[in-house]
């Protein structure tokens, strides 16, 4: 299984439409490895994005120099996939 | 599941698992529920569509999908749930009942299997097809960018490594001709509902371009109506509009080609996060999830059945 530790999800606020252009300028930087989970669209509308741990640092920098805000949404996306993995597992226990 | 009523609509499943609940389905209404294989994926999978119909030829017919993008995993959780909600409801809920004594219902619950069975095997992350470009390292097509409306325009990337891959050409991932075929062929759907996950919308045509379509108004209304009605049951919150003004230029789309092949109740949902899990929702959500967007589902279904054309 792809490994996904570390990897977190940033949920960006673009104040106006020269941020959202600003964010859009991520999507380009494919070494980055972005995932965008909500695409950059509006001023205003919530814009997700899954950062691999390499990138996190550059992400951030990148926001802050632009003074862009963001919060983290998901602090390590693989706790919640072992979440889930754990979950189903448990379910097909009780079947049995 | 030794029966769809022991099945564990609250947890989610393996493909295999999907397609084991699907023919228990089948088997427990054989005068209510067929299945149809429609096609084969890109890695010779099955892909099939479960058919509810209480008799009659080619009847006017709903059109449901969930899960093509195959890391949305509380789509397809869902339409296991509307599935037995189906049979559940017909000859039980005098509305829904109506519904299905003068129309087919055709869901489509794993509409990426490819895709989904990745998710569960080596990436819970992958939300394209599984089919190779000739020339390039990466993998899979965004199927929700290779239809034949508005193909190439902008709102979907010709960079294979990109997730809104668009394709080579359009209808060029099997997962969408199949359905493209078989809903050609068909020539009597009057709603085409497909479901995504996530970020609370309700969508209508278009997404390549911001011309309004003819029926805007209509279809506006019964957004409208169907957001009501999905917030009326947890009071979760969407928005309603058409895809280019409520979030952003996307060409190739389902929606946009189902409405330009003349199904007039063409919509497409963005279901449940309000927990901020993003693709990652808690498996305890996928009852209210399906739940309240059945509500949606209903409104839809019954203003089509009522507004014949």
């Amino acid at each position: 299984n792809e490994d996904f530790v570390g990897h977190q999800v940033l949920r960006i606020t673009a104040g106006d439409q020269a941020q959202v252009d600003k964010v859009k300028e991520l999507q380009d930087l494919e070494h980055l490895q972005l995932d965008f989970w909500r695409d950059p669209a509006q001023a205003g509308s919530p814009i997700d994005v899954r950062v691999p741990f390499p990138s996190i640092q550059s992400v951030k920098i990148f926001l802050e120099a632009h003074d862009i805000s963001y919060k983290v949404m998901i602090e390590d996306v693989q706790l919640l996939l072992e979440e889930e993995q754990a979950q189903m597992s448990a379910a097909r226990a009780r079947v049995r | 599941a030794q029966s769809t009523s022991t099945f564990n609509y609250a947890t989610y499943h393996t493909l295999e698992e999907i397609y084991d609940f699907m023919d228990l389905l089948v088997a427990e209404n054989p005068q209510l529920v067929s299945k149809i294989q429609i096609g084969n994926t890109f890695e010779d999978r099955p892909i099939y569509v479960l058919k509810f119909s209480t008799g009659g030829d080619n009847r006017p017919a709903i059109w449901i999908d969930t899960g093509i993008h195959s890391r949305e995993w509380v789509t397809q959780a869902s339409g296991v749930w509307f599935a037995k909600k189906i049979t559940e409801d017909y000859g039980q809920d005098p509305t829904f009942t109506a519904i299905l004594d003068n129309m087919d219902i055709y869901l489509e619950i794993v509409t990426n299997p490819d895709g989904f069975a990745f998710t569960h095997s080596t990436n819970r992350m992958w939300r394209k097809t599984r089919s190779r470009t000739p020339g390039s390292l990466c993998i899979g097509v965004d199927p929700n960018r290779n239809w034949d409306a508005g193909f190439g325009q902008p709102g979907a990337s010709s960079n294979p490594c990109s997730e809104t891959y668009r394709g080579k050409s359009a209808n060029s991932e099997a997962e969408v001709k199949s359905i493209v075929d078989f809903v050609q062929d068909h020539g009597n759907f009057k709603a085409f509902i497909s479901i995504h996950s996530y970020s609370q919308l309700l969508l209508y045509p278009y997404g390549y371009t911001a011309d309004p379509v003819p029926d805007k108004e209509e279809l506006d209304q019964l957004a409208k109506s169907a957001v009501n009605a999905l917030s009326s049951l947890y009071g979760t919150k969407y928005k309603y509009g058409s895809i280019i003004k409520t979030i952003y230029q996307a060409s190739g789309g389902t929606i946009d080609w189902s409405y330009n092949q003349g199904i007039k109740y063409s919509f497409t949902f963005e279901l449940r996060d309000t927990g901020f899990r993003g693709f990652l929702l808690p498996a305890s959500q996928i009852i209210p999830t399906a739940q309240e967007t059945w509500l949606a589902l209903l409104t839809i279904m019954e203003h089509t059945l009522n507004h014949p054309y």
